[in-house]
């Protein structure tokens, strides 16, 4: 593995986008992970609609009466992709664009997709296959405590206390090896996290937590998908 | 910018008095910092009475972030667009993670990838 990796300086990362008032951070991390396999299966960057997940995904946990997912109100990454499976795909951000409000009715044109989920799965809780996946698939979505993340201006986030109780739906985009911990008096590796609130929020809207001990659960809920070559067919 | 105007007021702010009180000095500078925060988002509000809890919620902010600053050294806490709400409405507004939905038993586990070279 290498000791940096950042999918941002490869193009396979979209700009920092913003979820509004509304509890949608699960369908921004969906999109951002089917962004990045879109990216690695067509070499090409298109930003993906998260309206349309917020909309038209309602697809429930088979299991559990009543849990589904459910526009501002949540959901689940691994239930949006099950969603796109089955819808077929996704539009383009443009074709079906974002309004912070789950108000509307399903807008979904599939005329109109751009990428298509061929599969996705969960990475197990260990750091090492966290990052291979991320290096060989693309960015990856996972969950976790946001508790640090209200106050948080920038820096490497190294709390030593955080829960590990999920209740905020991100995007893994790389990680480094060296952000300085003054309490530690030594670099410590880091993960790199794009979030949805916006470009003024954190460092240009992106999160470093450190690596290395599951801080704040972020290593507990971490998920892979490929895309199908949508040029090809 | 935001870190190094936020950084003093919160190190004064927590210095209340035993009693909990804060002293006039800083709810002063918790004003001034709270009428810097509403101009750097665009933030307005209601009525007086809302003005005001807000107010309150944003100093309790400040002494939220101060303990994320000792809890958390490495990182910068400070006054971000959020500090005028309560973790109850940041956590309704702005999170959404459906901690109720499971992972299915059967979901796919990606296959253990070489780590070494």
């Amino acid at each position: 593995l290498p000791e940096d990796f950042d999918w941002r300086e490869k193009g396979a990362v979209t700009a920092v986008k913003n979820q509004g008032t509304c509890g949608s951070c699960w369908s921004f991390s969906t999109t951002g992970a089917l962004e990045g396999a879109n990216f690695l299966a067509t070499g090409k960057l298109v930003s993906l609609s998260e309206q349309q997940l917020v909309d038209c995904d309602h697809e429930c946990d088979p299991e559990l009466a009543g849990s589904c997912d459910s526009g501002c109100n949540g959901g689940l990454m691994n239930t949006a992709f099950e969603y796109t499976l089955k819808a077929g795909g996704i539009m383009r951000e443009e074709d079906y664009p974002y309004t912070a409000t789950d108000r509307g009715r399903c807008k979904f044109d599939k005329s109109k997709i751009v990428a298509k989920v061929a599969n996705f799965s969960v990475v197990s809780l260990d750091e090492d296959q966290i990052a291979a996946n991320l290096v060989k698939n693309g960015p990856l979505a996972v969950g976790i405590n946001s508790v640090f993340m209200q106050t948080y201006i920038g820096g490497v986030s190294c709390p030593f206390i955080c829960s590990k109780h999920l209740d905020h739906g991100v995007l893994l985009v790389g990680y480094g090896s060296a952000g300085y911990s003054p309490i530690h008096l030594k670099d410590k590796p880091y993960w790199i996290i794009k979030n949805s609130w916006g470009e003024n929020w954190g460092e240009n809207g992106y999160y470093k937590i450190c690596k290395g001990s599951n801080v704040c659960g972020v290593d507990s809920l971490v998920s892979t998908v490929v895309a199908l070559n949508t040029k090809s067919q | 910018a935001a870190a190094s105007e936020v950084d003093p007021l919160i190190r004064q702010v927590t210095d209340v008095h035993d009693d909990g009180a804060e002293p006039q000095q800083l709810l002063t500078a918790a004003e001034h910092h709270f009428s810097l925060f509403k101009a750097r988002f665009n933030k307005s509000y209601g009525s007086k009475a809302e003005h005001d809890y807000r107010f309150k919620v944003f100093r309790s902010n400040l002494r939220r972030a101060v303990r994320h600053q000792k809890l958390d050294p490495s990182a910068t806490h400070g006054v971000t667009q959020f500090s005028d709400l309560t973790p109850g409405e940041f956590r309704k507004r702005f999170l959404g993670l459906n901690r109720r939905l499971r992972l299915p038993k059967d979901a796919n586990q990606a296959p253990i990838l070489p780590t070494n070279k």
